[in-house]
């Protein structure tokens, strides 16, 4: 198999699997050495390296913007966003005003295969898969939903104990390994200011909460910028979505990472769930992954640019 | 490797809270083996759900016995998976 010889080579708008990314993921720290490096914050069920990339032009412990996709392995739009938002960081971070000066205040951090074991799973043996690889003594089911597992409501309704379930929430929180991982980086970073966890499908942007029906304290700032940021990811392809909080907008959904963010006082906690509207699913044709990845953008730079203007 | 032949994703529009309730029970049925694509929200908002195919029967029928609309939004899922290999075999080459 060719490997790209450069960023510039690889093909954004085509799946990857996880060697191809992490390949790419060299790559861009290697053409970028003064602003991007590789993180490796922990090891997978499967004893995978769980890598985040790190944008920073300098300083120590910045204010710090948290961006994940892929927690839910079968979404591969996310994941092939992830590497697109990447790429896209390092060819506007100085032709771009608004990143430049994000850049200039602040680190973004970047975990594009936030559930590896699960993604190579999806290539390799079961393209559906969507939970973690861990087993548990007394059941033949696998996995973990990585976004029931988290410690915000762990284990109350809207997710499962059962272990055959695609909601199970696992025995503990942050019982599986990818979950640790960014639990411990975000307690010892102290410093992320904006935390947005990426999923597909359904066009929704949502904050917290999704574990109670009490409203955050932040719900109108938070409804507002949810509200500026669809506005500019629809005004590229005039794609709908809809905004709110996650139990008001979907439903009751324990334990899941905005929660936790939130709670850990990450006030700019946001969830996306990318394209589509019922077509394809998690199967959406690869030639949408840049038109989904350049819309997702958009508001992304809102949120970005909020967190930056808003500081606390 | 897990294949998909034959497996549909239905998508169910809920209109009224029975229609509702009827949808989310089918979360409880096991034996179906269900895959919920999107899981129930509320009324209006759609349900979809991949079905392997020795339950497609079934389910269409429960779905029609109780007045329960769907449409198909995947024929068969194993053709969209074999398309997306296919693509990403091309460019690799």
């Amino acid at each position: 198999r060719l490997q790209p010889l450069s960023t510039d080579t690889f093909d954004y708008s085509s799946y990857h699997n996880l060697d191809e990314i992490y390949v790419f993921m060299d790559l861009l720290v290697a053409e970028n050495p003064n602003l991007v490096s590789k993180l490796e914050i922990g090891r997978s069920t499967e004893n995978r390296p769980l890598y985040v990339l790190k944008f920073s032009k300098g300083g120590t412990n910045r204010p710090a913007i948290w961006i994940d996709t892929g927690i839910h392995s079968r979404e591969w739009v996310t994941q092939a966003s992830g590497v697109w938002f990447a790429k896209k960081i390092v060819q506007d971070q100085e032709k771009d005003e608004g990143l430049a000066s994000i850049l200039d205040q602040m680190d973004i951090f970047l975990e594009i295969v936030t559930n590896p074991d699960g993604f190579v799973f999806t290539h390799t043996s079961n393209r559906m898969w969507r939970k973690t690889r861990s087993k548990r003594s007394g059941s033949l089911c696998v996995g973990v939903d990585p976004n029931r597992n988290w410690n915000a409501g762990f284990g109350g309704s809207g997710s499962s104990s059962s272990p055959c379930s695609e909601t199970y929430h696992g025995p503990y929180a942050n019982s599986e390994p990818e979950v640790e991982a960014i639990v411990n980086f975000v307690k010892n970073h102290g410093n992320i200011k904006a935390f947005v966890s990426i999923h597909s499908y359904s066009q929704l942007l949502l904050y917290p909460y999704g574990y109670t029906t009490t409203p955050v304290p932040d719900v109108e700032e938070l409804h507002q910028v949810a509200k500026e940021a669809v506005a500019a990811l629809s005004s590229l392809y005039g794609t709908k979505y809809t905004y709110g909080s996650i139990i008001t907008t979907i439903y009751q959904a324990s334990g899941g990472t905005i929660d936790w963010t939130y709670n850990q006082g990450i006030k700019y906690s946001f969830t996306f769930e990318l394209r589509d509207t019922g077509r394809y699913g998690f199967l959406l044709p690869a030639s949408q992954i840049v038109p989904t990845a350049q819309e997702t953008w958009l508001a992304l730079k809102v949120i970005m640019r909020h967190a930056l203007e808003h500081p606390y | 490797t897990e294949d998909f032949v034959g497996h549909q994703v239905l998508r169910i529009v809920p209109s009224s809270d029975e229609e509702l309730r009827k949808v989310q029970e089918l979360q409880d049925l096991e034996h179906l083996q269900l895959d919920f694509w999107l899981s129930p929200r509320g009324t209006g908002d759609p349900v979809d759900v991949r079905v392997p195919f020795p339950s497609l029967q079934p389910l269409k029928v429960h779905l029609e016995a109780n007045g329960v609309p769907y449409s198909i939004m995947i024929e068969d899922v194993q053709a969209l998976v074999d398309q997306e290999q296919m693509q990403m075999l091309r460019q690799r080459r």
